[in-house]
């Protein structure tokens, strides 16, 4: 199935 | 100091108005570029960065960049005070622990001044790189919202399916399922209304009807939204606040494992 991401996953802290 | 006026008050209103379910606090930060923040959504699933430039204001006097950490909550009860034809002037001592607000009607009669208290806030920037998109559709953002409103009552989720022939917009649940296409309109008499999608490549993604439905709060703002994507990337979907700012939302996507 289909999993809900969070935005750090994708993006780095600055 | 920090002091920025703004002749259609009716914009913060807005602004504030449709961000505020999504995020419950956050830092306004305020330099020579204008006014800005970035904010996630406490599940951390969404983000949103909005900025005022400069020339939004007149005038706009910003000494030197500083944080001013709000309750959005707390700012939007205040901003309801205002008239939407007021003129919204926003003040700040460096360091700042008050926001001073003043509303002045345009018959230049009345004067309502409010303070509000700032908070600390420990906020995380996230760095968002510059992405070239597979997929852009801009689009009416009533036509977005109504979509949004429509497939919510089938699904959680909504699929979005971006090909030459135009979007498809796609929920399933357990009463049925439902889709709606829109095709590439360009020649229609009200500029607001038009599909127009740049493509690089077809892209379908899937993401959380609830977050796009808060995303379309920000409709009262401009008449048009624009929804990028690539594959696996979160989504980028963007109001313009007329030629002086923006509001972005990112979204990640529902991806298999």
């Amino acid at each position: 199935g289909l999993n809900q991401k969070r935005l750090a996953w994708f993006f780095f802290p600055k | 100091m920090f002091e920025a006026r703004l002749s259609q008050g009716a914009v913060l209103k807005k602004l504030i108005e449709s961000i505020r379910d999504l995020v419950s606090e956050g830092n306004f930060d305020c330099s020579e570029n204008g006014l800005s923040l970035q904010a996630m959504d406490s599940s951390h699933v969404a983000l949103v960065a909005m900025l005022l430039r400069p020339d939004a204001f007149d005038p706009y006097r910003c000494d030197r960049s500083m944080p001013l950490g709000i309750s959005l909550k707390s700012l939007s009860s205040i901003l309801r005070c205002a008239s939407n034809d007021d003129v919204i002037t926003l003040r700040a001592e460096d360091p700042a622990d008050q926001l001073s607000l003043v509303f002045e009607n345009p018959q230049n009669d009345k004067v309502s001044e409010y303070v509000l208290n700032l908070m600390d806030i420990d906020s995380e920037h996230l760095g968002i790189p510059e992405t070239v998109y597979d997929a852009v559709v801009h689009m009416s953002s009533s036509e977005f919202q109504r979509i949004c409103r429509d497939l919510q009552q089938l699904s959680d989720s909504v699929s979005i399916d971006v090909s030459k022939e135009g979007v498809r917009f796609s929920a399933a649940g357990e009463v049925g399922s439902g889709s709606i296409a829109l095709r590439q309109n360009t020649n229609v008499d009200s500029g607001d209304e038009a599909t127009v999608i740049e493509l690089q490549q077809q892209v379908n993604l899937t993401f959380s009807i609830k977050y796009l439905s808060m995303f379309a709060k920000t409709t009262p703002l401009c008449g048009r939204v624009t929804l990028c994507m690539s594959s696996d990337v979160p989504l980028l979907v963007e109001y313009k606040i007329d030629e002086v700012g923006y509001v972005r939302y990112y979204l990640a996507p529902k991806i298999e494992e």
